[in-house]
């Protein structure tokens, strides 16, 4: 579709000088619409067009392939670049056992992304505790429970209003036997309610994981970047995953939570099941994002 | 916007930037854009009023006409239908919807018929026990069609006002998914021939325009008769109702406030204009 309206635009660019302000404005028009389309922040997509025309502006049409081609392949190069890499690791080194804590809005995916990770961690050799430290939405300890046992991996749970006291007897628990990863699965709160943010915050002072994962909802819109700079300021994100890519949003939240936060896209959910869980390819994910 | 500003290019983009962060999407933003730039060709200043009585006016008329109550007034139980994608609210709604019309005096059941997420059952008990109403389960069903007519009849035999029946989160784009909730509407209208009289899609108020083919897709499958807009007690403004309204004509019923069984507001565009400038 862009590719169809970028080439037209251009199609009477061949092999005469530069790509200028003229012809490029057309075709920045284009991209841009497509990105809001795709759910990309509109100040992330504002940036992005700047950075794409200063990279095209002034590039001497290359008589090999077409200038269309060209504004394409520069457009498409930005967006992998920004994106970000791929297969970034998760840091699991340190004194045993290495902490992951799992965040985001209601509903995104979080409870069953922490049952995937496990199994993942449990397949390469690590021995992974999952931990509940949901304890408001009806039935999550029970949900985390079932999901655990389908991955064969123990669920720490406790009767406890307190939700920073479980996470400490988790690790106390997970110290005295052989768990070499604790994965919290918390529960999901808006970043504008303060006392469920803090709660987010104590843990993390107190217990310092190593890794806090930020997941979003594949399909999620605008609202993206108000949710992820918020988590991001008060506990230093180490990680983004994106779920539910098994839809068919075009997934634009991927480059607005990575242009305001910087953190790396650790982890795509492409599924329900505990098998649908993939590195971040950002070549994929350029591809669906510019449609 | 400031007041009394003349509307020139720098102030339509700030316009602009406001529109697109609230996921109303291309064709309502334009619309909107296009009244704005006629209004101030009639009256040079405009201001920040201006533009939210503009919005009041324009979706007001848009949607004027809507029904947001659920039809109960029948001498049969008046079956409502919860579908949605995973994680839009579906569940917890029901909870509200339930809480909502028992409330008012109405004799309320609920099927549980997401018999695929782990504990969801569960979750939706719990919800029927805040409510104080009764649920038809079974934890032991592995398809929802049985445990959909089965609760049905007894909804009949019960003498039920309201039937809420919870589906499992689907992604419009799963076939065999979509086939599944076509089976539970025929299975809802071989008990009740007019049934269900409600379908009642789930949106979460954070999505973007995804929301819109969500919409249409499960329209394909269930003619959606309203929408339940979520989770806009955070900082997301569900921008992409009114992209929906405008293109499927399908009116907004409820809106979520929050976790608790209380947090359901009945819709008016007049609230989601001052949640825009809230
Ligand atoms: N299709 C699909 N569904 C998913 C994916 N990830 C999660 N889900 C579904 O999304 C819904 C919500 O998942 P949960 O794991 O309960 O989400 P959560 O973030 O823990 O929710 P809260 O704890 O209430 O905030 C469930 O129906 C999941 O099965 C995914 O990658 N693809
Ligand atoms: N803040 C807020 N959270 C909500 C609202 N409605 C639902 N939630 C939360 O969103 C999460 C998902 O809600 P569910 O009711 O499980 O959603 P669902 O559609 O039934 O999910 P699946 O059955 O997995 O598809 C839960 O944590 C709810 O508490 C709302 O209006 N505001
Ligand atoms: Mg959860
Ligand atoms: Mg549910």
């Amino acid at each position: 579709q862009l590719r169809d309206n970028l080439q037209t635009i251009f199609k009477n660019l061949r092999g005469q000088g530069k790509i200028t302000e003229q012809n490029i404005a057309l075709a920045l028009r284009d991209v841009r619409r497509t990105l809001l389309e795709a759910d990309v922040n509109y100040g992330v997509a504002r940036s992005f067009i700047d950075a794409v025309k200063e990279k095209a502006l002034g590039e001497k049409v290359l008589l090999s392939i077409t200038p269309g081609q060209q504004v394409i392949k520069i457009i498409h190069d930005e967006m992998v670049r920004l994106l970000g890499d791929t297969q970034v690791p998760l840091k699991l080194d340190g004194l045993p056992p290495a902490m992951i804590m799992v965040v985001g809005l209601q509903g995104s995916g979080k409870t069953t992304f922490a049952a995937k990770l496990a199994k993942q961690l449990k397949a390469s050799g690590k021995r992974p505790m999952l931990v509940a430290a949901d304890i408001y939405r009806p039935a999550a300890i029970e949900q985390l429970q079932i999901l655990g046992e389908h991955s064969s991996v123990p669920v720490y749970r406790e009767q406890n209003r307190d939700v920073l006291r479980i996470c400490r007897n988790a690790l106390a628990q997970a110290r005295n036997s052989d768990v070499n990863v604790l994965i919290f699965d918390t529960a999901g709160r808006l970043h504008v309610d303060d006392a469920m943010m803090e709660e987010l915050s104590a843990i993390h002072r107190e217990l310092k994981p190593r890794e806090v994962l930020f997941v979003a909802d594949g399909m999620i819109g605008q609202d993206a970047v108000n949710a992820a700079k918020a988590f991001n300021a008060r506990l230093d994100v180490t990680g983004i995953v994106l779920t539910k890519m098994d839809g068919d949003a075009r997934g634009g939240a991927a480059l607005s939570i990575r242009s305001v936060t910087g953190k790396p896209i650790k982890y795509i959910s492409a599924g329900e099941s505990t098998e649908d869980l993939e590195a971040f390819h950002p070549e994929r994910f350029a591809n669906r994002i510019l449609g | 916007f400031g007041l009394g500003m003349k509307i020139d290019s720098g102030l339509l983009e700030r316009i602009e930037a406001f529109l697109y962060e609230s996921d109303l999407g291309t064709a309502v933003t334009e619309l909107i854009l296009d009244e704005i730039e006629k209004e101030s060709r009639k009256k040079l200043l405009l201001n920040e009023a201006d533009i939210r009585e503009l919005m009041l006016r324009l979706f007001g008329e848009m949607f004027k006409d809507d029904e947001l109550s659920i039809p109960l007034e029948q001498n049969q139980p008046c079956v409502v239908l919860v579908v949605g994608v995973n994680g839009a609210g579906k569940t917890t709604t029901i909870g509200k919807l339930a809480s909502h019309y028992s409330a008012s005096g109405k004799k309320v059941l609920i099927i549980a018929a997401d018999t695929y997420r782990a504990a969801a059952i569960e979750q939706l008990d719990i919800w029927a026990q805040r409510a104080g109403v009764e649920i038809i389960k079974n934890l032991e069903a592995k398809n929802p069609s049985g445990i959909v007519y089965d609760g049905i009849q007894a909804g009949i035999s019960r003498n039920a006002d309201l039937i809420l029946i919870d589906t499992a989160g689907r992604l419009h784009n799963k076939a065999h998914l979509m086939q599944e909730l076509d089976k539970i509407r025929r299975v809802i209208a071989k008990v009740i021939p007019d049934a269900p009289h409600e379908t009642l899609l789930v949106l979460d108020g954070s999505i973007g325009q995804n929301s819109l083919v969500q919409a249409r897709e499960f329209s394909k499958v269930t003619p959606v008769s309203g929408l339940i807009v979520t989770k806009l007690d955070g900082t997301a403004k569900g921008g992409s109702m009114i992209a929906i309204r405008k293109e499927l004509h399908i009116p907004v019923k409820f809106i979520g406030l929050g976790e608790k069984l209380g947090d359901l507001l009945p819709f008016s565009p007049a609230m989601f204009v001052n949640a825009l400038f809230g």
